[in-house]
């Protein structure tokens, strides 16, 4: 439709801008209180400068998550939308011009916590990640599986909690698989910081 | 707009046939993973037909929640968006003329898991229930306030995982009470019962 075609045109423009600066962009797409700023606040810790990055955070209301973000000295940029499910091409491409991008290497879109929406809209990234915690469930998967499709990765956070949910890592793994047969999943902690490394590493090689 | 119009003739349409029938129903709204469908398990075993009860499950892919609930004894349908992020009332409303509504009380409708659009669609409910498990955040109501702008009541799920998450209960009803000043909120878990009377009595209330 319409809409998409002109979304599809600010992804563009937003991908041959990042592609001239060297920047790497991904979208991290996972459920309200899924773990992505807490993943992203371990990463600040984690990377200590070994990739420069910046966030664009995504959220109906507050500026909450960018003040988290902040708090660990890295820079982000708040994008309200106010009431849709989800961040478009044209915010995100305005967003990114905004930012001192001669001096990174990489920049992370957390969107709106949503499941669905997200999923459908190119906002201009070289990877979509689907963020799930064990808490949510080891369904979820099968049954949000356009995300678990598009994604390029799956990061199956907070899995300090395994001892306490009711949840099978093998199963998930299985179901994320009849999705999606190539995305690696990296299973991690942003509390106690396991496996974070294997994420990162993921990323270099990306660069 | 005029969807919107739309969408609001099916939601009156659905309240003169539920007034009409004495029937009472209630739309369940949360993120992927809250605990809705859980909860409708645990209240299957609570009610012991006190109270009798339909289920019109939605979601975007699969019928394991519809499943889950037949699983239990308690009829359910499973109304599938294929993409929607979200029930409209059309939809719900020819689901209801499936029931057997002369031989119910109530008609639980469980929505897409989503924190966002379900809020702006009236199905033609008496009331919307918002559902926020303590894994989530005590910051979501803030983050995410239509919901809990427009819930009759708020459930907390699974308060048996408060020991292991960061999660302050008071913080959170604050959060709820600033944009709510009347929804109570219920506390309570599905994994271990605690609380649901609670909420059950004030289901019987409404009827
Ligand atoms: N136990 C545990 N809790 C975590 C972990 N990561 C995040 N949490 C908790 O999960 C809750 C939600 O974390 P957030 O980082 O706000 O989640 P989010 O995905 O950014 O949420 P939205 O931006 O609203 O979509 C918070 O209470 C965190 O403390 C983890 O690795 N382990
Ligand atoms: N510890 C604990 N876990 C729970 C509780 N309620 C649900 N869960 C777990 O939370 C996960 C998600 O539960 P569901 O009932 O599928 O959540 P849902 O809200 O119906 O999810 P969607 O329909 O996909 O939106 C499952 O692994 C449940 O076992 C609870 O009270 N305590
Ligand atoms: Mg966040
Ligand atoms: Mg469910
Ligand atoms: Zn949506
Ligand atoms: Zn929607």
């Amino acid at each position: 439709k319409d809409l998409m075609g002109e979304n599809e045109k600010w992804a563009n423009e937003t991908r041959r801008l990042l592609t001239e600066k060297c920047v790497l962009m991904i979208n991290l797409i996972g459920s309200p209180g899924s773990g992505k700023t807490a993943l992203l606040e371990r990463m600040a810790k984690s990377l200590e400068n070994r990739i420069r990055f910046a966030v664009l955070e995504g959220d109906v209301e507050t500026t909450r998550d960018a003040e988290r973000i902040a708090a660990v000295n890295i820079q982000a940029s708040q994008l309200l939308t106010g009431g849709a499910c989800h961040l478009e091409a044209k915010l995100v491409h305005y967003a990114l011009k905004d930012l001192p991008l001669d001096d990174l290497d990489m920049v992370v879109v957390e969107n709106v916590g949503n499941l669905v929406c997200p999923a459908e809209f190119d906002v201009g990234e070289m990877a979509k990640i689907a963020v799930l915690s064990v808490a949510e469930g080891d369904d979820k998967p099968s049954k949000y599986p356009l995300l678990f499709h598009e994604a390029k990765a799956v990061i199956l956070t907070k899995i300090d909690l395994l001892l306490h949910v009711d949840f099978d890592v093998d199963d998930c793994i299985a179901n994320i698989k009849r999705i999606n047969a190539s995305a690696p999943v990296f299973t991690l902690s942003a509390k106690t910081g396991i496996g974070v490394d294997n994420w990162i590493n993921w990323l270099h090689e990306r660069r």
